[in-house]
């Protein structure tokens, strides 16, 4: 990995005193080739190596009996920094009942997400109702139904209703049954679909959207920036929930997302089961992309 | 020819999801072909890339036709790529063509997957053989495609529950769902397909050789290329397990599936 690769890296470079820019160009090279394999987004590794250039080849590295593991511990260190140091948690403030509105690209875990979500808020005292807000796909309300029904949290669908009417009526549903938190789980939809995203406006500008969090599959390419940047543009998203980190993926959308967004990422996704579901440990994840 | 040209191809190419691996590989074989070929315009070393990037990737492949008796054919794939979508559009278009398609409802494990694939069925008017929901995969698969015999029918699509490459138990269930779908019917199945989503990253890769490692995949799916992404990663995974690229997929709907044309996929890689 990359440990390796600047061991040798250094070796080579060893007992030439200050480093020449060749050589600094090298050790960060190595790292950026470790970020674009890691699928980090070309633009975003650019700005990063950037941003740690100076450290990475600077006093501490140099001095050190050990140079590789030091530029490790500077990106990874650089890297956490980025995906916002610590991990966030998600507050309840104000007046109830809240909603949260998951939206995203095609099969990027919502639904799925939406009983997770549902389940872990509901363990911290919430009464949480799950809202079928994906008219399209075929079996989609029937598909968070069964999700709803495995662990005893009621869904709302509504026949025949466009989802900006569905969200109202689950309101209001919410309201007189006593829901103080409402999940609308959204259909899949491409950034550059006007008419789908302007859908996800008119559903925040009929209900108060509590949060408007974004669903990203841990194994998306150079694509996360597009993707990113547009859903927030077109409807300014509170977070960024990161699924299927069960699988191998690096996971580099992660950082991608977070540099063009500025918004944090609150949960991973680690499994199809309803309790596969972690606050996001943004130190991990810089390890895990560094691989 | 500036040094500069070349970063920027490279950049197109990483940028496309191939891979820094293949991206430094093309255009250093880029660079070789500009001297020996004089190469003076900038016009011209972008379309020797794209000659290039044509090579890597290769022809388009056909769907198998069983030339006697019915053709099975596997989907398969990770969580969320678009399998039974590409199951439905493409009983879709055999129906079209006058072909009698059957459908196996492989995926017991995920909720609402067999309703799912029974709205497909009906789209395509495809009947669809199903099982409960928690049922063994290999049971429902084995059922289909004795009722595509039966039936006469000239293909029996299997769609299978999306799973991750890593998961060893899953792999190994597909790898029986595979061998139990060839007691019901001698070679078969005939075509197993890799459904990859465009937006996948470097990812594809690892997918597509431990799933090759379970099933003989015999070609690629590649969907959503309706959206930004470029699914330039489809080109390693073309070299890794030596099939072409069959269909890609282009939206939700019926229609939604075309053969794959390389020209005009490399083209979009440049647009
Ligand atoms: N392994 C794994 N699979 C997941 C995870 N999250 C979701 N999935 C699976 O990914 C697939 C897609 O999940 P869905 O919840 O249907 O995705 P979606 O975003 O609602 O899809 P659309 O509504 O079609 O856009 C399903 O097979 C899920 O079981 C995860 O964290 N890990
Ligand atoms: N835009 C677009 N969406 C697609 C395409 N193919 C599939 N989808 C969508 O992607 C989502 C997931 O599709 P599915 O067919 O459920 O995927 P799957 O691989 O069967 O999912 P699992 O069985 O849960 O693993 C759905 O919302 C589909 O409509 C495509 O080519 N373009
Ligand atoms: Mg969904
Ligand atoms: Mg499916």
């Amino acid at each position: 990995g990359l440990s390796q690769r600047l061991q040798d890296t250094f070796k080579r470079l060893r007992g030439r005193g200050k480093l020449s820019e060749k050589d600094v160009k090298e050790v960060l090279r190595e790292v950026k080739l470790a970020l674009l394999e890691a699928d980090v987004n070309f633009k975003v590794v650019r700005t990063f190596i950037a941003r740690v250039q100076e450290r990475a080849v600077g006093e501490e590295v140099m001095n050190s009996l050990t140079p590789a593991q030091q530029v490790i511990k500077i990106v990874r260190d650089e890297l956490t920094e980025l995906m916002g140091g610590s991990a966030v948690q998600l507050r309840f403030e104000g007046k109830p009942p809240y909603i949260i509105m998951l939206c995203g690209l095609q099969g990027s875990g919502k639904t799925t997400t939406a009983g997770k979500l549902a389940k872990y808020w509901q363990k911290q005292g919430r009464r949480p109702l799950l809202v079928a807000c994906d008219i399209y796909r075929p079996a989609a309300v029937k598909q968070l139904q069964v999700v709803g029904e495995s662990l005893n949290i009621p869904v709302f669908a509504l026949n025949g209703q466009d989802p900006v009417v569905i969200a109202a009526e689950a309101l209001e549903y919410a309201k007189n049954h006593n829901h103080d938190l409402i999940i609308l789980d959204t259909a899949g939809r491409l950034h550059i679909d006007a008419e789908l995203m302007g859908e996800l406006q008119r559903i925040r500008e009929r209900v108060p959207v509590y949060r408007t969090i974004l669903v990203v599959d841990a194994m998306t390419g150079q694509d996360a920036v597009t993707v990113a940047e547009e859903f927030n543009n077109a409807i300014n998203i509170d977070g960024v929930i990161l699924t299927k980190l069960d699988g191998d993926a690096r996971g580099g959308a992660a950082l991608s997302v977070r540099s063009v967004t500025g918004k944090p990422i609150l949960f991973g996704g680690f499994g199809e089961k309803s309790d596969a579901l972690e606050v996001f440990h943004p130190d991990r994840m810089a390890g895990r992309i560094l691989g | 020819m500036t040094e500069e040209l070349y970063e920027e191809l490279e950049a197109i190419l990483i940028q496309a999801d191939l891979g820094v691996e293949a991206s430094v590989g093309l255009v250093e074989t880029l660079r070789q072909r500009a001297k020996a070929e004089k190469i003076k315009a900038a016009e011209e070393l972008r379309w020797l890339l794209k000659d290039e990037l044509k090579k890597l990737i290769g022809e388009p492949g056909v769907l198998i036709k069983n030339p006697s008796g019915p053709t099975v054919v596997m989907i398969v794939g990770v969580n969320g790529t678009g399998k039974t979508t590409s199951v439905g559009k493409l009983a879709y278009h055999l129906a079209e063509q006058g072909q009698k398609v059957v459908l196996g409802a492989a995926d017991t494990f995920r909720a609402a997957a067999i309703e799912q694939l029974e709205i497909w069925g009906e789209r395509a008017g495809a009947a669809v053989i199903r099982h409960q929901m928690g049922s063994d995969p290999a049971a429902v698969a084995f059922d289909a495609v004795q009722a595509g015999l039966s039936r006469r029918a000239d293909y029996i699509l299997i769609d299978t529950a999306g799973r991750l490459h890593t998961q060893t138990n899953l792999m190994q269930e597909l790898e029986k769902v595979g061998r139990v779908i060839g007691r019901a019917m001698d070679g078969a199945p005939h075509e197993i397909l890799l459904v990859v989503d465009a937006t996948t990253g470097q990812n594809a890769l690892n997918q597509a050789k431990l799933f090759a490692k379970a099933v003989p995949i015999t070609g690629i799916i590649l969907t959503k290329l309706d959206g930004t992404a470029k699914g330039g990663i489809v080109a390693a995974v073309v070299n890794t397990l030596r099939v072409p690229v069959k269909f890609i997929g282009i939206g939700e709907g019926v229609e939604d599936l075309k053969p794959f044309d390389t020209e005009a996929f490399v083209e979009a890689i440049f647009d």
